[in-house]
C-alpha cells in the first residue's frame, strides 16, 4: 500500500484540498484508495460530505483507545474509504504522549489493510507534533503542498528535519516525493523566485537525503474558487466543478504521482 | 493593558499578517504596543525582521524556563516592542501539560508589564492547545482572522466554545471582538455569504454570550500579494509599500479596533 502523507505545518496551503482531491483522482484511476483524515478539524471528513454521529467511532478512537479500523473505515464511493476525524483529536496527543507505542500507533493499527488498498492518503493537521509522526511513520513518502509565498518556504527546512529524523529513527523507507505548488498564480514574482529556490534546493540532494529525487511537480494547482467552494457541498472537484481548472490540475497531479512511482 | 489575541484554528488565514501589521499600525498611532509571537513557526518575528541567535531566550523559555519577560522582550521600533518565539516551542505544551498553573503561564509572567505597554497583540498557532488557551487567558478581547471560505467558516463554532470555556473558568473579562475579514475577494458568492453568516450569527447574540456585541468588522483585507511580500524582508506593510491597499486596509483596520474599545 503506496502511502502518501499530506504534511506541511504552515497552515492553509492546500493540505486538506489536495489530499481529498488526489484521493477522488486516484480512485476515478480505479486505484483502491483510503483517505485518513489526521486533523481535528475534521476538513477532509467534512470536504467528502461524511458527518459522523456522536457515538460514531473516528480517528481519536484508533488512537487513544485502540478501535479496529475496520470498525472505523466507512466507504465514499466505490473505490474511496475514508477513516474520518473528529474534534476530539486535539485530546489525544496528550493522552498518547506517555505510551511506549505512542509514534507507531497509526502504522500498527493499518498492518492489516495494507494488501486492502493499493494506495493511502493522509491529511494531515498544521503541526509537527505526534499525530504528524504518526503519519510519517506509516507513510511511504510525503507529498507537501506549498503555496509560493514567503512565509510558507520559511518552514521547509524544519520540515525536511523532521522528516529526516522518522527516517533514521522509525521509518527507514520514508522519503519526499516532492512538492506540489498550490495557491498557483502564474506569473507573479513571489512564485518563480520560490519554484526556483525549491527546485535549486531539491537538485542539490545528495544520496542519503530523504528528498533525493525529489522535486516540484510540473503540475501545479492553479487558484480556482470551485475549489474552495466545492467542499461546502461536501463534494470533491470531480463531482462538483469535472470541467473546472481545479479537476485539470488535480487530475493531472494524480497522473503524475503515479508515473512518478518508486519501487516500494 | 488591551490584550487582543489574533486567533483562529484554521491555517493561513491571516493572523501572523494581522498581528503584525495592526500591531505597527497602533505603534505608528503612538501606542506603546507589545507583539508576542505564540507560533513554534516565528512567522510574526520573522516578519518584523527579527532573527534570535541559538542561545537567546524566547517564549519558549517563559513558558518552560519561567524566564523573565524583561530578559526576552525586545524593541522593533521606538514604540514596538516584540516576544520572539522560536522552533523549540513546539515541545513546549508537553513539558507544561503537569504544571498546576500551567493555562497562567503567560498571564502572570506579564503581570508586571500590564501598564508598561497600551496594547499587547498576540499571534497564535493554528491550534486549539494549551499555548492558545495560554493566550486566551492573558488577553481581554479575541480577533477572529477569517477568509471568506466555506472550510474557513467551518472551525468558527468550535474555536467560540473555547472562548466561552476559558471566559468561565478562567478569564470572566474574555469577550470576542469580531471578525476580520482576510483575503478578501470583493464580489465573490462564497464572500457574501460568509459574510452575511457571521452577521446574522453575532446579530442573534445573547447578553451572556461571549459574543456578545461582536461583529464583522467593515475594514476588511483585500488580497494584495505586497502583503505576502514584505516578511521576506523582514518588514511590515508599512515599511514596505506604505501606498498599497494592504497598508490602506490595515491602517482603517487598526483604527476601527480602537474606536470600538469597550470599558475595560
Ligand atoms: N487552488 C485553490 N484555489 C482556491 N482556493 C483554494 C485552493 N486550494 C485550497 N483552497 C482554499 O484555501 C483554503 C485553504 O486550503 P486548505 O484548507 O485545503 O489548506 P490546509 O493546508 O489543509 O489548511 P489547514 O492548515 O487549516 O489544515 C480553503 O478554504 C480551501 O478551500
Ligand atoms: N491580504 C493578503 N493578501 C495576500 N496575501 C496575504 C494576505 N494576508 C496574508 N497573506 C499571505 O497568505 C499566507 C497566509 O497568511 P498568514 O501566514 O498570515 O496566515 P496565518 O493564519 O498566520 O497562518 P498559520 O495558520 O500558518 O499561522 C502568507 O503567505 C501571507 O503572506
Ligand atoms: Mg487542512
Ligand atoms: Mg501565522
Amino acid at each position: 500500500m503506496r502511502t502518501l502523507a499530506v504534511l506541511n505545518q504552515k497552515g492553509g496551503v492546500g493540505k486538506t484540498t489536495t489530499a481529498v482531491n488526489i484521493a477522488a483522482a486516484f480512485a476515478r484511476m480505479k486505484k483502491r484508495v483510503l483517505l485518513i483524515d489526521l486533523d481535528p478539524q475534521a476538513h477532509a471528513t467534512l470536504h467528502v460530505g461524511v458527518d459522523p454521529g456522536p457515538t460514531d467511532p473516528t480517528v481519536f478512537d484508533l488512537f487513544v483507545n485502540r478501535t479496529p479500523v475496520a470498525e472505523i473505515a466507512r466507504n465514499v464511493n466505490d473505490r474511496l474509504s475514508l477513516i474520518p476525524s473528529s474534534v476530539d483529536l486535539v485530546g489525544a496527543e496528550l493522552q498518547i504522549a506517555d505510551r511506549e507505542d505512542r509514534e507507531r500507533i497509526l502504522s500498527r493499527a493499518l498492518e492489516p489493510f495494507r494488501d486492502a488498498f493499493d494506495l493511502c492518503v493522509l491529511d494531515c493537521p498544521p503541526s509537527l507534533g505526534l499525530i504528524a509522526i504518526n503519519a510519517l511513520v506509516l507513510a511511504s513518502e510525503v507529498l507537501i503542498p506549498l503555496q509560493p509565498h514567503f512565509l510558507a518556504l520559511q518552514g521547509l527546512s524544519r520540515l525536511l528535519e523532521t522528516v529526516t529524523a522518522v527516517r533514521e529513527s522509525l521509518n527507514p523507507a520514508l522519503r519526499v516525493s516532492g512538492v506540489v505548488l498550490s495557491l498557483y498564480e502564474r506569473g507573479t514574482r513571489l512564485s518563480q523566485e520560490v519554484q526556483a529556490d525549491v527546485s535549486t534546493f531539491f537538485g542539490a540532494a545528495a544520496a542519503t537525503d530523504a528528498w533525493f529525487g525529489a522535486r516540484v511537480f510540473d503540475s501545479a494547482i492553479r487558484r480556482n474558487i470551485k475549489l474552495a467552494e466545492c467542499p461546502s457541498f461536501g463534494k470533491t472537484i470531480f463531482d462538483y466543478a469535472p470541467d473546472s481548472h481545479g479537476a485539470a490540475d488535480y487530475a493531472a497531479l494524480a497522473k503524475e504521482l503515479l508515473r512518478a512511482k518508486r519501487p516500494e
